[in-house]
C-alpha cells in the first residue's frame, strides 16, 4: 500500500519530498503530509490534474467558482510562484508557510507588501490602494462618497508615506506595520499550528515512517 | 467608528478574499 501511495504522489505535478519541504518551511514533515490531503481535495475539485487552477482556488475560498475577487486573484498570483497560471504542491506549501503562526515576521511583511504592490513596481501606489478600496466597497456592498475615499487615502498616505513622494516603499511599509500590527493579522492562520488534527486522514497515508527507514 | 477614521489597509484587510481560513473549511 505504501508503494502504491508513493507512486500516486510522485505522479502529482510539482509534488516535492515532504522532508525537503518541511526543511524549507515552518511545517513539520507530518504537517506537509496533512497539507497534501487538502491540496489533493482542492486540486481535483474542477479538473483532476493535480494542480490548483484559479477557478479551483476561488471555489475553495468562496464555495463558488465564478466569484471574481481582486484580493483572491492577488493571493493566487503570489502563490503561483513559478508564474505558470496554476499552483503546484510545492508552491502551495511554501506560500501557506508564510501564514504559519511561527513563520518569520519579515516573511509576512514582505508577502503583504507584494500583495498590495499590485503591478510589482516595488511601491504601493495611491492608485493601487484606491483600486483595492473600491473593490472592497463593491464586495461588501458599502457605499462611500468619492470625497470620503480620498480622505481615507490622504490619511493613509499621510501616515505611511513618510517621505511624501506619493508611494509607499518597503521600508515605509515595515515602519507602518510596526506601528499598526493589526494590519498583519490576515497574514497568520491559527489553523496551521495544529494542522494534523484538522486533517487526521493523513495518518493513513503518511510516508513518514518509510522515509525514516 | 466611521470608515474615514480608519486607514485604507485596515479596511482592505477585512476582505473575504484575504481570508485564507476558508480553504480549510469543507
Amino acid at each position: 500500500m505504501g508503494c502504491f501511495e508513493s507512486k500516486v504522489r510522485r505522479e502529482v505535478p510539482g509534488y516535492e519530498d515532504p522532508v525537503v519541504l518541511a526543511s524549507e518551511t515552518a511545517f513539520s514533515v507530518s504537517e506537509v503530509e496533512a497539507l497534501f490531503e487538502l491540496y489533493k481535495s482542492i486540486s481535483s475539485s474542477v479538473v483532476d490534474d493535480g494542480l490548483i487552477s484559479k477557478e479551483e482556488f476561488q471555489l475553495a475560498l468562496f464555495k463558488n467558482r465564478k466569484k471574481e475577487n481582486l484580493f483572491a486573484n492577488r493571493i493566487f498570483d503570489l502563490f503561483d510562484a513559478k508564474r505558470k497560471g496554476v499552483i503546484d504542491f510545492g508552491d502551495f506549501v511554501k506560500s501557506l508557510s508564510v501564514f504559519h503562526p511561527n513563520a518569520p515576521l519579515d516573511e509576512k511583511i514582505d508577502f503583504a507588501f507584494k500583495l498590495y504592490d499590485m503591478d510589482g513596481s516595488g511601491f504601493i501606489e495611491r492608485h493601487e490602494v484606491k483600486q483595492m478600496l473600491i473593490a472592497l466597497l463593491c464586495e461588501s456592498e458599502m457605499k462611500l462618497a468619492d470625497e470620503a475615499i480620498e480622505v481615507i487615502l490622504d490619511k493613509t498616505f499621510s501616515d505611511a508615506d513618510v517621505n511624501q513622494d506619493g508611494k509607499i516603499d518597503l521600508d515605509e511599509w515595515k515602519n507602518f506595520v510596526a506601528k499598526n500590527p493589526s494590519l498583519l493579522k490576515i497574514m497568520t492562520l491559527p489553523y496551521l499550528r495544529d494542522i494534523t488534527t484538522t486533517f487526521p486522514s493523513f495518518v493513513f497515508h503518511s510516508e513518514v515512517d518509510e522515509i525514516a527507514t | 467608528i466611521t470608515p474615514v477614521t480608519m486607514n485604507a489597509f485596515e479596511l482592505i484587510s477585512t476582505s473575504q478574499g484575504l481570508n485564507l481560513g476558508n480553504l480549510f473549511e469543507k
